[in-house]
């Protein structure tokens, strides 16, 4: 399955 | 990080900096829209609710609060505090936002990565983010004339996004599949929008002089 997207940026 | 980045967060802080010395030193809100740190409060809010989970970076943590205080500091002195509070002209900065938030959870419900409530809320934080500005500019247009430690605070901040668009660009030449169509879309919009005031700012500051902002 798709991991969740990371939000490495603010 | 890059370069890019980092002087997007750096004109960010700026921007911050500027506003938050111009309410508490000049102990005026004259010029600044409530309507837009309202909106700004609650992209910040939305976004990094994800401060509890996702600790990608310390930096981020620490901007993301950071970031949090300062717009609900500056919504709180502009609403709360006197003499800033009434130096609020309701009558003109009445943009209705209302138009703004509605349109941007719904494109948030839609389009957005991952069907989950935080990536809808996170997607509805971008979209906002782009169009916070408008309130802002709306109520420059208005008065026609720019104070100058405002035009610094929307150049700062136009500044911080134009900044983001250049780390995309940089990103996605250096990293493999480096994707994100939303915060890309948005930020183009969100750094266009910024295009006419930059001209005039450009044009106000070109001779040195600090000739004040003038929208036609």
């Amino acid at each position: 399955g798709k991991e969740p997207p990371v939000h490495d940026e603010l | 990080m890059n370069i890019f980045r980092f002087l997007g967060d750096m004109s960010h802080i700026l921007s911050f900096v500027i506003l938050l010395l111009k309410i508490t030193q000049g102990k005026s809100a004259a010029g600044i829209s409530l309507r837009t740190q309202e909106l700004y409060m609650i992209v910040f809010c939305s976004r990094y609710l994800d401060l509890f989970w996702n600790f990608s970076s310390l930096y981020n943590s620490f901007l993301k609060v950071v970031f949090i205080a300062c717009s609900s500091a500056i919504v709180y002195i502009i609403r709360f505090k006197s003499p800033q509070k009434d130096t609020w002209n309701p009558e003109l900065d009445n943009f209705p936002i209302q138009y703004l938030i509605g349109p941007c959870a719904v494109a948030g419900l839609l389009i957005n990565q991952d069907w989950t409530p935080f990536e809808m809320i996170w997607a509805f934080s971008i979209y906002l983010e782009a169009v916070a500005i408008l309130p802002q500019l709306f109520l420059l247009q208005k008065q026609g004339e720019v104070e100058n430690l405002t035009s610094h605070y929307v150049a700062a901040l136009g500044a911080y996004r134009g900044l983001y668009l250049m780390n995309w660009v940089y990103r996605y030449f250096t990293e493999d599949d480096y994707l994100q169509r939303i915060v890309w879309f948005a930020g183009t919009v969100q750094t266009g929008l910024y295009i006419d005031f930059f001209y005039h700012y450009y044009q106000s500051k070109r001779g040195g002089l600090s000739r004040p902002v003038k929208l036609p």
